[in-house]
């Protein structure tokens, strides 16, 4: 058996850090492609709730629509993409 | 699919496009030919036409860029965001611009065209071998110049075909030295650089001077990557130093060890504990042509779809054999209508058709055995075997004037006078009932009207019904080491050229052996076509080469005059 290998982690000069929790990727992710909008009216400020937003974005995607950041759907904010918004433009 | 709001399209069909810049991932030839591929996908389909211009303002305005590159949405870096376009209008709507963090590739690893040496320009050809030893990237092993170079075949040995690979030594590209090489080392600002930098710009290209002082002379150009460069880290464009230590620890190639996110990266110095100097590690990379033409498609006035096949979807996937998908069809042809000319969705099988009788012919052969005709009626098989879904055949041959298209068992026709598409498909066996089910290569004698076909090591001739075969190819004098015939020419009354790998022979009918003087390089006589294709025939005075789903055809002044979808063009789909 050959010994583990004890992972340990490097901050590598001029990398571009993409260590972010899944959270935060899926905020990110769902505000840049249009999913996760913010509706300016009469100067109220209303928010489409994120388990929507997810479940619109689960839609678009093929994905079951659990409106839950299952590890299907962090998975998908993960790979390479075109940058055109998903949702209105 | 979905359309922007507004339905937003071009209001004239001859649709204008420009490349303002280049990638230093692949050679500019190479991009401009994926733009121009990307650009077909939708001409395929639609009235519009695409014409290329090289200066002024374009409706579709290309470029290259990384994270900043002027405009409201920056790019991330390696992976994430790969590209984007604006749906059609004025100013900048209309452009697409591609990150170029990205390593850009034809999809399948460093896409490496080469420059002078003796292979006319041909792809670099990985692994080759050179003096017994296997190489899967440009060297400058054998060299004294330090020029990396690479064989354009499987081995350099034997077929001593090369070419030069992508190096600042070499050329530049961009700038304002016409393409003219670095010297180093070279002078800005008052110090001296010993190969290509960054330094002074704020778009991360690497570049150098042409002349020994750029202070002085102005002059300088963009650096093209080199197939072994790292990619972003601090360190883009240098190539790994193996062995490089790492926390101590030895490494002789690339390694995920110290990242969580499982990139493969190497040290650019022997010692990344001392000099901390690294990159990533080039990998597949992202198919150029794929991502064009899904941004193209917002170009034109295509939103994303959410069917995951269709080209339209936004994650980026590849797909060797590409095809558009139904639902693109349905998209573009809704804001631009369908393609004058032949019908661009696939035709629905004819109903039986008498093929014609075969003309029985006295043979100076002896057959092996004959074999009775049971019917001179083919009829279509299955239905559902689509000519137009197919994306390569086995093989692709005139017989009686008709394009035979063979594949697994089956072929379809296409008559050559008219545009009504394929018919079929058929059953080889029940017109052909002696031949296996691939065919690799088949021809029509124009004096005998024989019929060989070849299959693996073996043949057979078709005297109408009559076979005779299967005999080895070896017979005919082709050596032992042939696996197939891959195509077949006819040239003149008795002359035959096989082609088979890279190179080709040539069988006297008559004499039913190979001529001396051959093999040749099929590359050193018919220059511009793949030399790699999979089946070459000759159809209505040209030479046809096909390579994946394309073909090149060559006029009889072996000059290439026309690459197209054999889908399209032969299919008639």
């Amino acid at each position: 058996w050959s010994v583990p290998i004890k992972t340990i982690n490097v901050t590598f000069p001029g990398d571009i850090i993409k260590n972010m929790t899944d959270m935060e990727r899926a905020e990110n992710y769902l505000k840049k492609f249009g999913y996760l909008d913010t509706l300016h009216r009469s100067g109220f400020q209303s928010m489409v709730s994120t388990s929507k937003a997810l479940k619109k974005m689960q839609k678009q995607m093929g994905l079951e629509e659990t409106g839950e950041l299952d590890e299907a759907t962090v998975e998908v904010m993960k790979r390479p993409r075109c940058g055109v918004p998903d949702v209105g433009n | 699919y979905k359309t922007f709001e507004g339905d937003l399209k071009w209001d004239h069909k001859d649709v204008t496009y420009r490349v303002i810049n280049y990638s230093p991932d692949m050679d500019s030839s190479l991009i401009d030919d994926a733009f121009a591929r990307a650009f077909k996908v939708w001409s395929d389909v639609t009235p519009l036409t695409f014409t290329r211009l090289f200066d002024g303002t374009a409706d579709i305005m290309i470029s290259f860029g990384r994270a900043d590159h002027g405009d409201p949405y920056p790019f991330d870096g390696k992976d994430g965001l790969l590209a984007h376009a604006y749906p059609p209008g004025e100013g900048m709507q209309g452009d697409a611009h591609f990150d170029d963090d990205e390593y850009w590739t034809l999809g399948k690893g460093p896409a490496v065209k080469t420059r002078y040496g003796n292979a006319d320009g041909a792809m670099c050809r990985f692994p080759f071998i050179f003096e017994g030893k296997s190489y899967t990237t440009c060297t400058t092993n054998g060299r004294s110049d330090n020029l990396p170079w690479c064989a354009t075949t499987s081995d350099y040995d034997r077929d001593k075909k090369y070419g030069f690979c992508p190096s600042e030594l070499l050329y530049t590209f961009g700038g304002n030295a016409d393409g003219a090489k670095c010297v180093f080392p070279f002078t800005f600002q008052e110090e001296e650089y010993e190969g290509c930098t960054t330094d002074g710009r704020t778009d991360g290209y690497r570049w150098c001077a042409t002349t020994d002082s750029f202070d002085r002379d102005r002059k300088f150009g963009f650096c093209p990557s080199r197939d072994t460069a790292v990619i972003n880290g601090n360190s883009e464009g240098e190539p790994c130093h193996f062995p490089f230590v790492f926390l101590g620890k030895k490494y002789n190639s690339c390694t995920s060890e110290g990242r969580n996110d499982g990139k493969l990266w190497c040290s650019t110095t022997d010692n990344y504990d001392e000099d901390k100097k690294w990159g990533l590690c080039p990998d597949q990379g992202y198919s150029l042509f794929l991502v064009a033409a899904h941004e193209f498609g917002h170009a034109l006035g295509l939103d994303h779809s959410s069917i995951r096949e269709a080209l339209m979807y936004p994650m980026y996937s590849y797909v060797e054999d590409f095809s558009l998908h139904k639902d693109d069809i349905e998209g573009i042809q809704y804001l631009y209508g369908r393609k004058t000319g032949p019908d661009p969705t696939p035709p629905q099988p004819k109903p039986p058709t008498t093929a014609p009788m075969p003309d029985p012919t006295t043979s100076e052969d002896k057959p092996d055995h004959t074999t009775l005709p049971t019917t001179t009626t083919t009829r279509p098989v299955d239905p559902t075997k689509d000519a137009c879904k197919m994306t390569t055949f086995d093989t692709i041959t005139v017989i009686e004037g008709n394009l035979h298209f063979f594949k697994d068992g089956l072929y379809w026709t296409v008559s050559s006078g008219s545009d009504s598409g394929p018919k079929g498909p058929f059953s080889i066996s029940e017109r052909w009932s002696d031949l296996p089910a691939v065919i690799d290569s088949a021809f029509e004698d124009n004096l005998t009207k024989k019929v060989y076909f070849f299959s693996g090591p073996q043949f057979w001739v078709y005297t109408g019904q009559s076979t005779l075969g299967p005999r080895g190819i070896v017979k005919l004098g082709l050596e032992n080491d042939i696996q197939k015939v891959e195509g077949s020419v006819q040239r003149g009354k008795s002359k035959v050229l096989l082609f088979s790998g890279e190179k080709f022979w040539r069988l006297d009918l008559k004499a039913q052996k190979i001529d001396s003087g051959y093999p040749r390089f099929t590359a050193s006589a018919f220059g511009g076509v793949p030399s790699d294709a999979h089946d070459v025939f000759f159809y209505k005075g040209h030479m046809y080469f096909c390579r994946d789903r394309f073909y090149w055809r060559m006029n009889s002044r072996r000059q290439v005059d026309r690459v197209g979808y054999v889908k399209y063009d032969l299919l008639q789909c």
